[in-house]
């Protein structure tokens, strides 16, 4: 599970059975109360009610493997857009694919206007404390601004993840690799290790090992960076400054790195062209995968760091094969003179190899340059879309938005 | 050793968190995506917020709401644009 915050926005993507809609209410009211965005459903923030007003709110998920394992709202898609439309009106929901096969859901408000009064009759005044954020249908919006420019959200969902190449995702194989890698240079610096966006933020570390016969599973690793990470303790404790110089990694950490560079996920930004790019990644036991990617903008010649937005990334695997899977979500700042959308695409599913994939393109309209299908330079992009290595294109269907575009494609292996 | 630039995001490790982890029985799959907007870009925020936006919200702070939605802070990595929490069931 991840979460991304930006200045203007929060994006919390939380697997398995999470309960992910209960943090919402949560959410809002810290945005009121600690970076001091406006509220519209209560006079006062004492109000326990009071929480910020959203601008807009995209909910979206895909079919569940194991529906009657989820909690809370999460139990069905009718229940989830019921909990949503308690809290927001004017939401639209969708269903994008084949009901009898994979498909998609997606919950979305229309940018947000002044809230009226909530309807419910215990809140007679705008200052009732229901707790529902009127959002009602219609375009009024009270920024003038338009979604960010240039910005663009892709994702690819994929399963039936190739067994073999899935065992990477496993603390097996990967300490395996880790501790074979040590034998052939045995205080080898970290850096050496985990090339490419791997690397801890230029500190060097070097990984002791104690292996026992059995399994390399075994062994332990005693990773030491001195870098400058500083150490998070316990939720309980404030995030302070690592007590003393030297503060350590984690196993997880250590193998995440290791998976990152061995099944390529570092190389989608290489830091060869992307040299402040930082993975954080973190391997589950027994299985399991988690990266978080963040690629500066990269700077001008002059030194000056440009205009374009910064990417981010973030990966799930779950590879145990009765219900394997893999998201790999990033921004595309449109524009961009880096990886064209559809290379990232190759280069991810090639990481992966599932048997069946969807990739969804939200793109904003006032992206001239990130090109919608129906602009030029989007039409070659979007035709380079439509062919990916070793796979047949089976459904392509376009939801047109307001201000934006969701292209939803569904592939399968040839 | 060489130092990091000034654009390389940072990272922090919730050790705590990590100590205490057991994923043996996590189960992962398809995630539920939320995303919520409060401007339509960093630099169109409404008056009244702060000049960092979310950004000026401590980690602690999201630690009440993630545990209603049953996950923990594994590691931050943050930088000037955006922060990325590593997060688990």
């Amino acid at each position: 599970s991840s979460m991304f915050v930006f200045p203007h926005k929060l994006i919390l993507k939380t697997c398995g059975t999470t309960t992910l809609l209960l943090g919402l209410h949560r959410l809002l009211r810290i945005a009121a109360q600690h970076a001091g965005f406006p509220f519209h459903n209560a006079t006062s923030l004492d109000d326990i009610h009071a929480a910020a007003t959203p601008w807009r709110v995209f909910y979206s998920r895909k079919n569940f493997l194991f529906p009657d394992k989820q909690q809370g709202p999460h139990r069905s898609w009718k229940q989830e857009v019921k909990y949503l439309d308690d809290m927001f009106e004017g939401g639209s929901a969708y269903m994008v694919g084949k009901m009898n096969g994979d498909h998609w859901y997606l919950y979305i408000t229309s940018p947000q206007a002044p809230l009226t009064p909530p309807r419910t009759p215990e809140g007679k005044t705008p200052s009732g404390a229901t707790g529902r954020f009127r959002i009602p249908t219609g375009r009024t919006s009270c920024f003038d601004g338009s979604p960010g420019s240039n910005d663009e959200t892709l994702e690819i969902l994929m399963t039936d993840l190739d067994p073999e190449n899935a065992k990477k995702f496993y603390l097996e194989n990967a300490s395996a690799v880790a501790s074979s890698r040590l034998s052939a240079y045995p205080q080898e610096s970290w850096q050496g290790a985990a090339k490419g966006i791997g690397d801890l933020s230029g500190s060097t570390a070097t990984i002791k090992t104690t292996s026992t016969e059995d399994s390399a599973s075994d062994e332990i690793f005693d990773v030491f960076s001195n870098g400058s990470d500083s150490d998070l303790h316990g939720a309980d404790t404030p995030m302070s400054e690592c007590p003393d110089p030297e503060c350590s990694t984690t196993e997880g950490h250590a193998l995440g790195t290791v998976v990152s560079d061995v099944c390529g996920l570092s190389d989608v930004y290489p830091t060869s062209k992307y040299p402040d790019a930082r993975i954080d990644s973190y391997l589950f036991s027994p299985c399991g995968f988690s990266a978080n990617g963040i690629v500066p903008s990269p700077q001008n010649a002059d030194g000056q760091a440009n205009t374009k937005a910064p990417h981010y990334f973030t990966v799930h695997v779950t590879p145990e094969p009765v219900c394997s899977f893999a998201s790999f979500e990033t921004n595309v700042p449109g524009g961009q003179n880096g990886r064209e959308t559809s290379e990232i695409v190759e280069h991810v599913v090639d990481i992966f190899k599932p048997g069946r994939f969807s990739v969804t393109l939200f793109e904003a309209k006032t992206s001239e340059a990130s090109g919608g299908d129906d602009n030029p330079t989007g039409v070659g992009r979007s035709k380079r879309m439509e062919k990916i290595k070793g796979y047949r294109r089976i459904d392509r269907i376009v939801h047109d938005f307001d201000d934006y575009e969701l292209v939803f494609r569904f592939f399968e292996r040839e | 050793t060489f130092s990091p630039s000034e654009g390389t995001p940072h990272l922090t490790i919730n050790h705590d968190v990590i100590a205490d982890l057991d994923s043996t029985n996590a189960f992962e799959g398809p995630e539920k995506l939320l995303e919520v907007w409060f401007a339509p870009s960093p630099d169109a925020l409404p008056a009244g917020a702060k000049p960092n936006g979310l950004k000026a919200v401590a980690s602690d702070t999201w630690v009440g709401m993630l545990d209603m939605v049953n996950c923990k802070i594994l590691s931050v990595l943050d930088s000037e644009h955006m922060d990325a929490y590593l997060l688990s069931e």
